[in-house]
Formats: structure tokens, sequence, C-alpha cells
């Protein structure tokens, strides 16, 4: 464990808190994509399914079924205890266009042709376009609830921290995971654009609005 | 190649 691994997976968990806490307060998940929630659920129980097999850490196991816990808890809002405020009309990115490419690279680009390796490197190239569908749905909506982009700022971050605990590994541990390395990227560069206007707008104190 | 360290990332 190290400093960029652990404020990585703090930020991870923050943005995951403060997405359920919006809902929560404000009784509303407008603005939120619930086909990226849906992703995401299916990343966490893709890729932890390790949870049943191996046993890491305390803090391995409670943070997973944290994660895990908290993506179902946020599907059943935005599906179920809060439907009548979610957006479908703009929640309209076409999954099967992620689903699809990265079904079939997991199976192509692989570290081990193994049921559970097959699953893992499926999660982690889902997890690095499941933001698609949430920035898809800001564009077309124009503009973002400040609150939202709080979340995205620290779902953005995370994967940034986890890039610089990488560098670490490989420098003080000599690991490195080219599958976890080139996704972590993909995924970091997706919330550049985004990141420009968190930070120009957001911190500024103004709204977050696109140029529609 | 087999990826031999655990996942012992989130």
């Amino acid at each position: 464990m190290n400093v960029f691994r652990l404020t990585g997976d703090l930020s991870h968990l923050a943005a995951i808190i403060i997405l359920l806490l919006k809902i929560w307060k404000t009784r509303s998940c407008a603005g939120i994509s619930g086909k990226s929630q849906i992703l995401f659920a299916v990343v966490f129980t893709s890729r932890y399914l390790d949870l049943l097999t191996s046993f890491i850490s305390l803090y391995n196991t409670s943070m997973k079924v944290i994660y895990i816990g908290c993506a179902y808890a946020t599907l059943y809002f935005v599906y179920m205890k809060f439907k009548a405020t979610y957006d479908g009309n703009h929640d309209t990115f076409r999954v099967e266009f992620l689903l699809v490419p990265v079904g079939g690279l997991s199976f192509l680009v692989n570290h081990d042709f193994s049921p559970l390796e097959i699953l893992w490197t499926f999660s982690i190239y889902l997890e690095s376009v499941a933001i698609l569908p949430q920035l898809f749905m800001i564009s077309k909506t124009g503009e973002a609830e400040t609150i939202t982009t709080h979340y995205l700022f620290f779902l953005g971050l995370y994967r940034a921290l986890y890039l610089f605990n990488w560098i670490w590994r490989f420098y003080f541990e000599g690991f490195f995971d080219m599958i976890a390395i080139v996704a972590g990227l993909v995924q970091t560069i997706l919330y550049c654009d985004f990141f420009y206007l968190y930070i120009t707008k957001v911190l500024k104190g103004k709204k977050l609005s696109l140029p529609a | 190649e087999e990826n031999d360290l655990p996942k012992d990332e989130l």
C-alpha cells in the first residue's frame, strides 16, 4: 500500500458516498446517468468475485463490500426509490457499443485465459469507459448540478492517483500490470475535458454549463 | 503470460 493508492481509494469512496448523499438529500437523481451506474455495478460485481475465493486483507475485503453495497444502493435509488426523478430521456447512450467491444477485448487481451481473470480484465476495460454515458448525458443536458461535478471530480481523481500508484509500485516493487495501466490511462484521459471545466468553472463558483 | 501477483488492488 502506498499514499497514492490509499488516497485513490479514499477518493473513490468519497465519490460513491457523495453520489448517494446527493440522491438521498435532494431525493432526486436528476442529472445522474443510470446507465453509468449500471456499468459501475457490473464492474464491481465482475471484479470482486474473488471475495468468495481469496482473502487479501480486512481493508481489501471491507472496501470491496462497501463499493458493491453502495453501487447497488445507488441503482435501487435511481431505478426504484427515486425512479420518478430519473431523467431517462437524456440518458440515451448506447451501452451495447461499450459492452460488446470491451467483452470481446477481454477475451483477446488478458493475462490468463481463466474465468476469474477474464472477468477481472472485462471489469478493468469496462471501468475505463463506464463514465461515458454520464459525460454524454451532461453534454446533452448542457449542464450538471455542482454536487454532481464534485462526484465526477473525485471519481476521475481516483484513477489518476492510481496511475501514480503504478509508477510508485513499478519503481519500488517492480510490479506493473499493463492492462490496468493502459485502461487507467484511457479512463483518466476521458475526464480531462471535465477536469478542465471543473477547475476553470466550478472551483471559481460558477455552474458547470457546457456550450450547448 | 501468467500474472503471478495476487489482485491486491481494488
